[in-house]
């Protein structure tokens, strides 16, 4: 469903500025954001250079955008108070990116009825359809799991939906806001062309034959065998948990089979990085020993080795036996790479082996922790209070939890809580500028086809509790006391986050529970560097700004209005206006009054070149004129018309 | 386990793109495109 028109394309890559007024949890989460579109789309984003047209988000009131590249030079995207959730600015960029609402489509009437005396007074034309002449389909059929698609609430006058989809499974489903569906990425890599994306390189379930191009490695002892069930177990593959008779295929290294010490390597095919950074995912099952070892290595070719030299990137031992676990490895490769799965046989007795399945491999970055829920189906529902998650360590030292509420009859909730920790006397108090991303996995074997739903928590040291405390206070301070279940003593801070983190309905669709597990991702990051008013990029004109020559100075800019979308700036303690400019036109004056144009340009050298040929034609007839007139006179009348007798000789 | 903790940010309700705007008495084409006259659809 996007507009028509060429014109309205970006460039692949688009420029973007992250204006100041941005709240920092926002500006984090845009950048988590644009990470998700180098995953699953050829769509990249990089700080404006003074390219001519960039998209400028800021925190505006609410959330909106623009339709398409308008070739404005700087397009505003607004990011306000509480749209700081990921697909909202995915939404919201789509829109820049030149797409409609999925719901206005001219085909919509076939999937869904708008009832319309339940839409509020006035609003009736948010649900107008346009038709195929105004936006284009992409041959995508209608999208029900869009996340451009309004929900079934959207603006109802009362209680009951203003939406009524027609295959009334999808009621629920329409307005999701977790992640792009598989059909909005259709849409877009087929309207931006897209062959592949920046950050994805490989994703494998082993249901075909040739295993993802993966070959067994040289020099080991055994081999790994494509099988879809080991009678030790695993009984059935992950990637579709056997529910599909006839496929269901996983690698099994059969360690029973060898004897203590004795490996079996499976290389991935030659891969190619761009970012020199990576994160390999995969399920793995143990049914041999519990002191079986799975090692990661990683065979690095450059011009030196041509066979690659092979490193030791992880050790994964003590392998929980019994059930599929994921598990992440970061990489930090460069060059051209191969990795190798490599199972070694430990001590232990062994009654069956190694299985891996569902192996992503993209070039972004690993959670920093794994919250793996067991069980879960017997807790959505019955649990009362909250489900708290082991204590972890955030990369600067800050130990938290997690919590996550299952008893509300529509919604979960999850909340971010700083716990006691060993460092915390080393640590800066109130907490600062740690954003904290908490990510409910869908277990789709690809990555790509993944719609995990996320929300990030940003700590702000200034911020207050209800009792005048800093929320983010040291927790033996502001906490309360807890338990860990071994008894242990700690106290834990007050938990921010959403109790409508997902429905209880969305929860229990696509991957999220598998196996009756569920996966929270967790990361924990310093943003800080976000809040500096960094210097602004010098535009190709040449012409250094500073943010605060560029960010208007409340005092000067307050009373010094712009006109025609001109920016208020301060340059050497004097407010001025930067004025707009396109392709072929511009605006000039004080305050951006006026406005020029190329086509103005050459109307006046047009017509300063007639005006000059027009002088220069009247110089040129005066001047043939006087010469003419004297030199008529020097051979005038006088002479020629003096009779000859009349002459006297002297 | 002690009483749950908490600050809800969204106060308990799941507001969407065109919640928050409508409460903001915004009031932009389909509820949050920023329409100029060429793109009038």
């Amino acid at each position: 469903n996007s507009i028509i028109g060429e014109n309205y394309r970006w460039p692949h890559t688009i420029p973007y500025v992250l204006e100041d007024s941005l709240e920092m949890n926002a500006k984090g989460v845009i950048l988590n954001a644009f990470e998700r579109y180098r995953l699953k789309t050829c769509i990249d984003f990089k700080p404006w250079t003074g390219e001519a047209n960039f998209i400028s988000v800021f925190k505006g009131s609410g959330c909106w955008s623009s339709i398409g590249n308008k070739r404005v030079g700087n397009q505003s995207l607004s990011i306000g108070e509480n749209c700081d959730r990921i697909a909202t600015i995915q939404h919201e960029f789509l829109h820049a990116l030149g797409f409609w609402h999925e719901q206005s489509r001219s085909d919509r009437d076939d999937y869904v009825n708008i009832i319309w005396d339940r839409i509020q007074s006035g609003k009736e034309n948010n649900f107008n359809i346009y038709d195929d002449q105004v936006s284009d389909t992409l041959n995508v059929p209608y999208d029900y799991t869009s996340v451009m698609h309004y929900s079934k609430t959207a603006f109802r006058n009362g209680t009951e939906p203003t939406i009524v989809t027609r295959i009334p499974d999808f009621m629920d489903v329409i307005g999701q806001r977790m992640d792009f569906s598989d059909s909005d990425l259709l849409k877009l890599n087929r309207l931006y062309n897209c062959s592949s994306s920046l950050s994805f390189m490989d994703s494998c379930n082993f249901e075909l034959e040739n295993v993802c191009g993966m070959i067994q490695g040289s020099g080991d002892s055994a081999d790994w065998q494509r099988l879809s069930q080991v009678p030790s177990g695993p009984e059935s593959d992950h990637s579709n948990m056997g529910q599909c008779a006839g496929a269901g295929f996983f690698m099994h290294f059969n360690s029973s089979a060898v004897s203590t010490g004795a490996m079996a390597v499976l290389e991935s095919r030659t891969l190619y990085p761009k970012r020199g950074f990576q994160c390999l995912q995969f399920y793995l099952y143990n049914s041999g020993s519990g002191s079986d070892q799975l090692n990661i290595y990683i065979r690095e070719y450059s011009a030196g080795s041509e066979n690659g030299t092979v490193t030791l990137v992880e050790e994964i031992k003590d392998i929980p036996t019994g059930s599929w676990q994921l598990y992440h490895v970061p990489l930090k490769v460069a060059n051209k790479f191969r990795v190798l799965f490599g199972g070694v046989r430990g001590a232990g007795a062994s009654l069956g082996g190694l299985s891996i399945d569902d192996i992503n491999l993209s070039e972004t970055r690993c959670p920093h922790h794994i919250w793996r829920i067991r069980n879960f189906t017997q807790l959505m529902g019955s649990l009362d209070g909250a489900l708290y998650s082991p204590p972890f360590y955030s990369p600067k030292g800050y130990a938290f939890q997690i919590s996550l509420t299952l008893s509300n009859p529509t919604n979960a909730g999850i909340y971010f809580h700083l716990i006691s920790g060993a460092n915390d006397d080393q640590l800066e108090w109130p907490c600062p500028w740690q954003q904290a991303t908490m990510t409910l996995l869908d277990q789709n074997p690809d990555i790509r086809q993944r719609m995990s739903n996320q929300r990030s928590v940003t700590t702000d040291p200034l911020l207050t509790d209800d009792d005048g405390s800093y929320f983010w206070d040291r927790p033996s301070k502001v906490g309360q006391e807890a338990l860990f279940p071994n008894g242990t003593q700690f106290r834990r801070g007050k938990g921010r986050g959403t109790s409508a983190f997902i429905t209880h309905e969305r929860l229990k669709s696509r991957d999220f529970i598998k196996g009756d597990d569920v996966y929270i991702l967790l990361t924990v990051e310093d943003i800080s560097h976000l809040n500096t008013t960094a210097p602004q990029p010098v535009p190709t004109n040449g012409t250094p700004t500073t943010s605060t020559s560029t960010a208007p100075t409340p005092g000067l800019c307050v009373n010094f209005a712009c006109e025609n979308d001109g920016v208020c700036t301060v340059w050497n303690g004097k407010a001025e206006c930067r004025c707009p400019s396109g392709d072929d036109w511009w605006y000039m004056g004080a305050r951006c009054e006026k406005r020029g144009s190329t086509r103005d340009t050459i109307v006046i050298t047009a017509s300063s070149t007639a005006a000059v040929f027009a002088v220069m034609l009247v110089v040129t007839l005066l001047s043939v004129y006087c010469t003419r007139r004297r030199y008529r006179q020097k051979t005038g009348p006088s002479t020629a018309e003096v009779p000859v007798e009349n002459e006297h000789v002297f | 386990t002690p009483e749950h903790f908490v600050k809800d940010v969204d106060g308990g309700i799941d507001q969407d793109i065109f919640d928050i705007n409508e409460a903001l008495g915004l009031d932009l084409f389909e509820g949050d495109i920023r329409l100029d006259g060429v793109q009038d659809r």
